[in-house]
């Protein structure tokens, strides 16, 4: 019996080591280590080689509860998607592969260029319009971004297509007129289309760490997120810090991506997610 | 805070300060959450702070008035050592022309950095750049290149299509006839485990031998930092590291690890979307800034 609590107490340092590792943070690495130890006590699990099941199960039931995983939908007319999140985090590639998987599905999509501010940003989303076959709307360099968001709606409702995905600038999360410019963008729409946006995805960095938790909070109080989407998860990076924003705000997970072709994109799958982050 | 929490395990009920081995051990529990927190790979920590186990046990702070105040100096100094060390600026060629090439992860910020560093030396060392695009792959990169070489007053060479090891072999020759002296490369994200990109920057080092190979890494990165890193600099002589988005509130425990696993300098930090937005390197700014 001695030897068995003894296997299970390092089994139980390796898990809490590679949750830390997997950047769900110390402390939550730690409460998980504890829950799982009570569960083991309470002979809820039964043998120390069924521990990482119950964990990894655990975890995905987790990220899987409350998850509303499809996307936001206008029973009326088109659905507009906004696309934020910090700077370089993949927003611009994943509106393309958005894009991509919807018209996949056979929807009319239209692209709204609203980072009117980095260079060549609106030629980016441009490039990336034409290798995916949709229309785009943008302006001039410097253009008000929710005008640009004004002007894609009535595109979208002009030519009766199914979504409008708003790519906007990358900002950091702590700076209050940004944040602001954000929100502008966000009632702009609700004006010219009634509930717009129906989908605020923030697009993460795989690869962010506990600064990601700073992220989720500060643009949900902003603006309002619906839900999140992981990207770079074809890196080493394990993107455990979702699991620790799971922890404070529900924030279903709704795609990942995959690399940085247009397809390299997919439905968030948890049971995935989680075999990923003990591999 | 952490200063505060140390405060508190140093602490009697009767208010006065108490030294014992097991609020030692308490103490720098409250330090290793605090730097993985703050994003210090947990390896790094762990040996951090075994490293400063024993100087907590020495005198300085077993006879300080406030343990917890004297614990945290010891942990902040080694901090700033760790980070520090001597100040180094760009490795300037002797003779001829010198190459700087960027490289690193999708989206760190190696184009934004690559024409603020152009910038700088043209305006604070009197250099004559030549940016280099080397880009190929990411939809419109040679124009984001462009563009920003234009707000600076900074020539850009590209060509459109082809290969990147040839465009940046080629661009030391445009530099001879422009009478560049400074030729910055501004190379593709890519993954430190695709082994035919990172082949590609091992390639493109071979044809320009540059002087400086700076990584650039995102202050929010987590625990992965490690991994890439060490990768970057298992199949490239590093020289020099950059931290970007500093502006952010990330607490860029990354730097401690990126010195750490690669030996090499922090050169400098990026602090906002702007051309002028970069900054020397302040070990001791970073080390507060990782404590939190
Ligand atoms: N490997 C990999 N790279 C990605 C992924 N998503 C985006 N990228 C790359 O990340 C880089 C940044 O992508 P962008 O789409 O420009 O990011 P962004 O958030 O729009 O950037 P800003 O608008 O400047 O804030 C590009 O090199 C993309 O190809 C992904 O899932 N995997
Ligand atoms: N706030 C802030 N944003 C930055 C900083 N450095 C770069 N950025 C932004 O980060 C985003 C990505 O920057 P890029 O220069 O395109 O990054 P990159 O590494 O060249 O990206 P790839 O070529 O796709 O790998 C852009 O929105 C930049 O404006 C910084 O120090 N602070
Ligand atoms: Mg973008
Ligand atoms: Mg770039």
């Amino acid at each position: 019996l001695l030897i068995r609590r003894k296997i299970d107490e390092a089994l139980l340092d390796e898990l809490e080591e590679a949750l830390i590792a997997a950047d769900v943070g110390p402390r939550l690495a730690l409460d998980i280590s504890e829950q799982i130890r009570q569960k083991y006590r309470n002979k809820e699990i039964e043998h120390a080689e069924e521990i990482l099941d119950f964990l990894k199960n655990m975890l995905a039931e987790g990220l899987a509860a409350e998850t509303e995983m499809s996307l936001g939908r206008n029973p009326d007319g088109p659905t507009v998607i906004l696309l934020i999140g910090v700077n370089g985090t993949g927003k611009t590639t994943t509106t393309a592969k958005l894009a991509r998987f919807l018209t996949d599905q056979g929807h009319g999509v239209l692209l709204a260029a609203a980072d009117t501010f980095r260079a060549a940003a609106g030629e980016q989303l441009d490039i990336w319009a034409s290798r995916v076959g949709v229309d785009i709307v943008r302006h001039k360099d410097g253009a008000d971004p929710a005008a640009v968001v004004f002007d894609a709606c009535d595109a979208a409702l002009a030519r009766k297509l199914d979504y409008v995905l708003v790519d906007t600038a990358g900002r950091i999360h702590t700076k209050s007129n940004l944040m602001q410019q954000l929100e502008k963008i966000h009632r702009v729409a609700g004006k010219k289309i009634a509930g717009a946006p129906h989908e605020v995805l923030l697009v993460l960095d795989a690869t962010t760490g506990q600064n990601a938790l700073s992220q989720a909070k500060l643009f949900t109080e902003g603006v309002g997120v619906t839900g999140l989407v992981l990207t770079k998860l074809d890196g080493t990076a394990k993107g455990g810090i979702v699991i620790a924003i799971n922890r404070e705000i529900r924030l279903p997970i709704k795609f990942v991506g995959l690399g940085e072709k247009e397809t390299d994109f997919a439905p968030f799958d948890p049971h995935e997610f989680t075999d990923a982050l003990f591999a | 805070s952490i200063s505060d929490k140390l405060t508190t395990v140093f602490r009697t009920i009767a208010g006065k300060a108490k030294i014992t081995e097991d609020n030692i051990q308490e103490a720098m529990r409250e330090v290793r959450v605090a730097l993985l927190e703050a994003d210090v790979n947990l390896q790094v920590a762990r040996d951090f702070i075994a490293g400063v186990k024993e100087e907590a046990l020495g005198e300085k702070v077993l006879n300080a008035v406030n343990p917890g105040e004297q614990f945290i100096k010891i942990v902040h100094d080694r901090l700033v050592e760790l980070l520090g060390g001597e100040r180094e600026e760009i490795k300037w060629a002797a003779q001829g022309p010198t190459v700087i090439m960027l490289c690193g992860l999708q989206g760190a910020g190696k184009t934004t950095t690559v024409a603020k560093l152009a910038s700088r030396f043209k305006n604070q060392n009197r250099r004559k750049p030549l940016l280099v695009a080397a880009d190929v792959q990411r939809p419109a990169a040679i124009e984001q290149l462009k563009i920003l070489g234009q707000q600076i007053g900074v020539p850009v060479y590209a060509e459109l299509g082809g290969d990147p090891v040839q465009i940046c072999a080629q661009a030391l020759e445009v530099a001879r006839m422009q009478g560049a002296d400074t030729i910055l490369l501004d190379t593709a994200g890519r993954l430190h485990v695709d082994d035919a990109l990172m082949f590609e920057l091992e390639n493109i080092v071979a044809r320009t031998k540059p002087q400086e190979i700076l990584f650039v890494c995102d202050a929010m990165i987590g625990q992965s930092a490690v991994d890439t890193a060490a990768e970057f600099r298992k199949r490239l002589p590093l020289t020099g590291a950059i931290m970007t988005k500093m502006d952010s509130d990330a607490r860029g425990g990354s730097a401690l690890s990126l010195r750490e696993v690669t030996g090499v300098p922090l050169k400098f930090v990026t602090v906002g979307e702007k051309l002028d937005a970069l900054e020397e390197f302040h070990p001791d700014r970073m080390a507060g800034r990782i404590l939190g």
